[in-house]
């Protein structure tokens, strides 16, 4: 799996609605100081719900909307961001259709390898990784083997907010998001994201925490 | 519960010993206090650049201190690895010799997952498949363009 | 006493404004959280780059927050100057435009102060007046050698 | 006042003895990672006493000995720094010899701008500023108008360490050494020193601290 796309509307210095298309690989992002390099990946973070506000850099969720959109002031404002993911074809078992109630079908018993994953009430063998899933089941994913993120954050005139997340266009809770993103291997806590001067925190971080991080992928 | 953590603990410590030997030019290795009780125990990262004695970790220099994370992060993702991985300027220790080999080793390690990576130096720049222009013009908002460096000249 | 405070406060603002305006064409300035009384008050800086609405201090990049830094550093240094400064990779975050200016701003204020600044940046390598460098052979012990680069060619 | 030379034995990545030759105006050190460059910066702060081992990146002050001097273990081992300053003619005056108890003689109603103190006894008007000391006073002072400050940390073959401290070759406290460099306008709060990686612990630092910088300078 990788990720596809990632658009951004009226987030931190991006005004308008842009599109930052990637591919696999090898890819590096450059330009001046203060042209918006890191608000790409905090833009990544904010959308996977993989960190707080402090760690995009904003005192609380309302800054991370475009100061040009929310500052005329004159109604609720929306930041949105979504992060198209393009997955192979042995992934495609482990995207999870939610039951009504949110529950995840597969989490009876599930094999711990991202392998085999039940769906939808199918018996399900513990070798689906390459039979191909109902259609049914992949409904909501676009015929390119697609999923999508998206979060709205909206802000009202009073200073209020609301944040929303979706998976392929359905509402979700963020611990659903996380499910999801758990069986590709996302973590909130993971070390896929280093920000701007936390390279050598694994060096200054506790011996305890370090080895935690090992706990977790065992 | 202790074999899975055993053995997560052997794969990392064993991708940690090749990847700093190549990142480094030294040797490292993964250390609990108490092999005997993990869970009770801290990590520890033992690296002694070639030549030079086992260092504490705080005297490192910030160049040698980055190698030594980077080492750690490219272990655990060789054990389980992540579809991406988002790197905000972790070269900016590094002397032009370590951010080649940085790159070099990124580029090696992109074959597995996708790697998305912000920095401002060239040797880094010029090991990518391809580089996104961030700018903004005065003002204005963030702009973004595709450079695809493979296909230009010069 | 109260005097004595706003005569250094007002003076390090002016400084502040001039500096902060040429490292990074844009506006700021030192405000207190109350003016009226500022021994239980909090500094604050208020930078805005060039057309930029004010922005809080939290959401700046890596580079922006090392010039405003940078410019209150050298706002202290012009009203009360020590008699050498010893920077260490101050420039870390800094694209090539920006080293530049700070390198320009360093040689000015070096009129009036010693500037030792360790450094990997070519800029700033460039505008010093010369440079020490500083090398490891594999295991032996560090070396230092002066060059004068003002004296070289090329 | 400018640094003229610091000469570091057996300090961190420092084997043998090693001068380091330093100018007025605008000096750039260079070199590869991990060549002993933020050492040499350390050593300024180790030899004007302006920080624990924590600033100098040693857990403890052992762990400034070359290891390659302590780790042969036989006896006491030992580093030392000594910087050298160069004094312009008019900052003479700010040399303070001590009494033999330790006081500084112009401590009762010297000037604050730094010029006119009052020499070891005399009666030293307010305009001393270019009048020449009296040669018994500066004896301490070599003729080429320069000082030093020296710092030895002797270790133990058990562990124990010490540490002392000279101000022109006679033992001084680090009381007496802050004194006299506080003459100078170098403090161990100042913001003069910007270690690695420090740069922006400006703009994180509590606004109430921030303040005090000013205080620090009124
Ligand atoms: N809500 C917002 N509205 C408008 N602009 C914003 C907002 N939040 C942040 N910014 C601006 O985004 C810019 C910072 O962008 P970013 O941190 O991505 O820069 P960068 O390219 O990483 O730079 P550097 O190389 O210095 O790290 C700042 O100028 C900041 O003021
Ligand atoms: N007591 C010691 N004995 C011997 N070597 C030491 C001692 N303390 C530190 N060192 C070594 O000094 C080196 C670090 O030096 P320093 O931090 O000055 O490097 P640097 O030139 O600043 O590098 P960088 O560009 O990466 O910041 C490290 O390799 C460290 O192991
Ligand atoms: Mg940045
Ligand atoms: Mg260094």
């Amino acid at each position: 799996m990788h990720i596809k796309r990632v658009e951004l509307s009226h987030f931190k210095s991006f005004g308008g609605t842009t599109q930052v298309p990637l591919l696999p690989g090898f890819t590096v992002i450059s330009g001046p100081n203060g042209s918006g390099k890191s608000n790409i990946l905090d833009a990544l973070l904010f959308a996977l719900g993989l960190s707080g506000s402090k760690g995009m850099r904003a005192d609380r969720l309302p800054d991370l909307v475009n100061q040009n959109v929310s500052g005329r002031g004159r109604s609720t404002v929306e930041a949105s961001v979504t992060v198209t993911f393009a997955l192979e074809a042995e992934e495609l078992g482990l995207m999870q259709p939610e039951d009504e109630d949110g529950a995840v079908p597969a989490s009876n018993g599930s094999t711990t390898n991202g392998n085999g994953h039940r769906a939808n009430g199918s018996s399900g063998n513990g070798h689906a990784k390459v039979e191909p899933l109902e259609q049914s089941v992949l409904a909501p994913i676009s015929p390119f083997n697609e999923w999508t993120v998206t979060r709205k954050l909206r802000v009202t005139q009073q200073g209020t907010y609301t944040s929303h997340y979706f998976i392929n266009g359905e509402s979700c809770t963020l611990t659903q998001l996380h499910e999801q993103l758990h069986r590709f291997r996302i973590y909130p806590e993971g070390y896929n994201v280093v920000l701007q001067g936390d390279v050598t925190s694994i060096i200054s971080m506790n011996p305890r925490e370090r080895r935690e991080i090992i706990d977790e992928l065992a | 519960r202790q074999r899975a953590f055993k053995e997560a603990f052997d794969a990392v410590n064993s991708n940690f010993e090749a990847i700093f030997a190549q990142l480094s030019d030294g040797d490292g290795h993964l250390q609990l206090d108490d092999p005997n009780d993990p869970f009770a125990s801290g990590l520890n990262l033992v690296a002694h650049p070639k030549g030079k004695p086992v260092r504490r970790l705080a005297s490192m220099s910030g160049g040698e201190k980055s190698l030594t994370a980077l080492s750690f992060i490219f272990a655990l993702q060789r054990y389980r690895p992540s579809p991406f991985y988002a790197f905000d300027e972790v070269d900016m220790f590094l002397d032009g010799a370590n951010v080649e080999r940085l790159a070099r080793m990124i580029k090696h390690q992109a074959q597995q997952a996708q790697f998305i990576v912000v920095s401002l130096r060239r040797p880094m720049i010029e090991s990518a498949d391809r580089t996104i222009g961030v700018t903004q013009a005065r003002g204005a908002y963030t702009q973004v363009l595709g450079l695809d460096l493979q296909t230009q000249s010069g």
